[in-house]
Formats: C-alpha cells, sequence, structure tokens
C-alpha cells in the first residue's frame, strides 16, 4: 500500500470479524485488513533505560583545521512503521516522533499486572515534559456524565518537575532557575503532543529504504 | 544440592564502609548499595538495601524506582527530601532527621539535599535487584534524549539544552554548587 492511500478521517469502535465460542469460553477476531489497523503511519522512537550508554554520537567538522568536535550524543533511536509491535520495559522513559506523511496511530497495551509494578493496578503516566492538565480541564467543562474519569486524568497529566522545588532542580540540573522553570513547563499549553518546527533533526541511522536510495545515488 | 546451598550461604555484608562504595564524590558524598548478585539471600527475600552518605548541602540527583518502593531510615543528619507523583503537589516536602523514615513509593520521583550537618540514610528496596533512573547527571534520561527533543519538549535554546545535558558531570552524587547561575548563562 502507497503512503496516499493512509486517510483515516476518522475511527470508529469495530466489531470482530469472527468469534468462535468454545465449551469454557470465546475467542474473538479482528479483521486485519480493516484502513483503520492498516494506516498506522511511521515514526522514531526513543527509550532511555538507565545504565545504557548513549551510542548515537555526532561530531562537527570545523572549516579551518579540520578537527572534529563533538556535537551530541544520546541513546539508540528505533524506528517503526505500521504493524510493528513496540515492548517497553517497566518504568523506563520514552518518547517518540511521526516522521512519516500520515498520521501516526499507535494502541498502547498497558500491563497493570506486569511482574516489576507493585503499585496498584491503576495505570499512571509520569510525564518528563509537557503539561497536558489545562487540556483535560476543557474536556471536564464540556460534559459532566465523566466527571470521575476526567478528575482522574487530570490529577495524571501533570509532568513530574512541576512537584520539584525550582531552586533544587535548578542545582541539580546546574542551570538558571530560569531554566529550571521551563522544565516544570507550567505555562506550556500545548498539551503532551507538540508540533516540530522543520522536523526534528536527531543522529539516527537511516531507514532500509533510505540507504538503498542513497547508495543508488553514489552509485557508479 | 539446595539444602548446600542454603547451608554455606553468605548471610551478612557491610555497606558502612566507605571503601566499598559503589558511587563516590569527594565533594558530594557516597551511595553503596547491595542487592542479589552481591548478596544471593536476598533474592529469596526480594530485599536490596542502599546506604548512602551526603556530606554538606550535597545533592543526590533526582531519581525514580523502576521496579521497587524505598523505605528510607535517617541514621545520621539532616536533609531536606521531595517526593513527587503523577499530579502537581509533591506528596512529601519536608526535612527528615536522624531516626525518622520515609517511605518512597515506586515510580514517583524524589530528590534528596543534604543539610549543614550532613545526611546520611540507608534505604530498604522492594525488589532484590531494585534499579533507578536519575533525571540529572551523567547517567540521566535526560541525557539520554536527542537535544532536539529537548528544545522543542521544554520550548528551550539549544544552549540550554545544552546545559540540561551537559552541566551535571557527576553521576548520582552532586557536591553543592554555588555558582551554577552563572555557569549556565556562560
Amino acid at each position: 500500500r502507497g503512503q496516499s492511500e493512509c486517510r483515516v478521517q476518522s475511527l470508529s469502535a469495530l466489531e470482530p470479524a469472527r468469534r468462535i465460542e468454545s465449551e469454557a469460553g470465546v475467542t474473538e477476531f479482528w479483521d486485519e485488513s480493516n484502513e483503520q489497523f492498516q494506516c498506522a503511519g511511521r515514526g522514531i522512537q526513543g527509550t532511555m533505560i538507565p545504565g545504557c550508554p548513549e551510542t548515537f554520537q555526532s561530531f562537527q567538522q570545523s572549516q579551518e583545521g579540520g578537527s572534529t568536535r563533538f556535537n551530541d550524543h544520546h541513546q539508540k533511536i528505533q524506528s517503526y512503521r505500521q504493524g510493528d509491535i513496540i515492548a517497553l520495559p517497566a518504568g523506563v522513559a520514552h518518547w517518540c516522533y511521526n516522521d512519516g506523511e500520515t498520521p501516526l496511530v499507535a494502541v498502547s497495551v498497558l500491563d497493570t499486572s506486569n511482574y516489576a509494578n507493585q503499585l496498584d493496578q491503576n495505570p499512571r503516566k509520569f510525564y518528563l515534559a509537557g503539561n497536558p492538565r489545562q487540556q483535560q480541564q476543557q474536556q471536564q467543562e464540556s460534559g459532566s456524565s465523566y466527571h470521575h474519569q476526567q478528575t482522574q486524568q487530570q490529577r495524571s497529566g501533570n509532568n513530574i518537575f512541576n512537584g520539584f522545588d525550582v531552586n533544587i532542580l535548578a542545582e541539580a540540573f546546574g542551570v538558571s532557575t530560569e531554566t529550571a522553570r521551563k522544565l516544570q513547563s507550567e505555562n506550556d499549553n500545548r498539551g503532551n503532543i507538540v508540533h516540530v518546527k522543520n522536523g526534528l533533526q536527531v543522529i539516527r541511522p537511516p531507514r532500509l529504504e533510505e540507504e538503498e536510495r542513497q547508495q543508488e545515488v553514489r552509485g557508479n | 544440592g539446595l539444602e548446600e546451598t542454603i547451608c554455606t550461604t553468605r548471610l551478612r555484608d557491610n555497606i558502612a564502609d566507605p571503601s566499598r562504595a559503589d558511587m563516590y564524590n569527594p565533594k558530594g558524598g557516597r551511595i553503596t548499595s547491595l542487592n542479589s548478585q552481591k548478596l544471593p539471600i536476598l533474592s529469596y527475600l526480594q530485599l536490596s538495601a542502599e546506604r548512602g552518605v551526603l556530606y554538606r548541602n550535597a545533592i543526590m540527583a533526582p531519581h525514580w524506582n523502576l521496579n521497587a518502593h524505598s523505605v528510607i531510615y535517617v541514621t545520621r543528619g539532616n536533609g531536606r527530601i521531595q517526593v513527587v507523583g503523577n499530579y502537581k503537589q509533591a506528596v512529601f516536602d519536608g526535612e527528615l532527621h536522624q531516626g525518622q523514615l520515609l517511605i518512597v513509593p515506586q515510580n514517583f520521583a524524589v530528590v534528596k539535599q543534604a543539610g549543614n550537618d550532613g545526611f546520611e540514610w540507608v534505604a530498604f528496596k522492594t525488589n532484590d535487584n531494585a534499579m533507578s533512573s536519575p533525571l540529572a547527571g551523567r547517567f540521566s534520561v535526560i541525557r539520554g534524549m536527542p537535544e532536539e527533543v529537548l528544545v522543542n519538549a521544554y520550548r528551550i535554546s539549544r544552549a540550554d539544552a545544552r546545559n540540561l545535558k551537559y552541566n551535571r558531570e557527576e553521576m548520582v552524587v552532586f557536591g553543592p554548587q554555588s555558582g551554577s547561575q552563572e555557569r549556565a548563562s556562560a
């Protein structure tokens, strides 16, 4: 399927395509060829696992002496596209970015009964950036029937830096209090999905098709 | 052969000895951890321990525990501790003194700053191989992210993103930093 085919205008709840009743239970199957499952877009994703090295490095070459200067380094970035499954270990931080031409649609399955979870069965999101609280307050105003659920969402939306004292944050990071305040994202109303102007320029190896294209250009 | 393993297994270890510290910063202090890799009997108990010593005004990097709760017992000195969950206010923000105990739930972020007399504690963690993820410092989650992600996520300049990533070269125990603001703006 070409990228141009991926036009998901609206999503709808799907009924299972097949249902098999057995003696002691039921199995339901969904149609994997449905457009909603096909058009998932593509993206890149970074998972920060404690103790893992920053193996993706970039260097800048100075024009004068030809010497190389260290630019940035970070942990591994992985590409994914429709049909891929991404498994994230419990408790690690991650981010993702849509680098495709179509909306990126992903379904998350949270395993709260995993071996590592010693808290209760309520899924909790701990944001490292963003401040989705305000966005959810607006939702709360628009309807009262989901009040309890919305309140829970509102409580679970804040950036964890928000609760720390700004002076301790500044000292811990060795930055100014102004920068530490930006970490808290208090006046940031963009929510937890933000637009990146001019695309996200990160160090990463090319995708297979990109590499093939580059090799064709370089060919004799 | 199990009874032989049980009968001969080591039951005791010392985490107070400074020479056995896992992380040491002469300006900040030291951390010694004990898990089932060092003391295998702990795998039966599903527990591990951490001994921390922070010198005057030093900071332990803000971090969260990935797979364990932590029970902190203060053995000497005093320090300010903040514990933050997934909502705006800190769930704990106060001074801890010798003899006091504080529980830090799994995934909640915590930062410790020693007072004028320093701060010493022992923490019991409810996993025999407890892991934590620092938010600042050389092993931090912020350092593991691309600069460009920080620039866009926090709406900061490239220079600020670089400061966030690289200003703290220490691992998890930070010495007091009097001139941090001047350095950041330089």
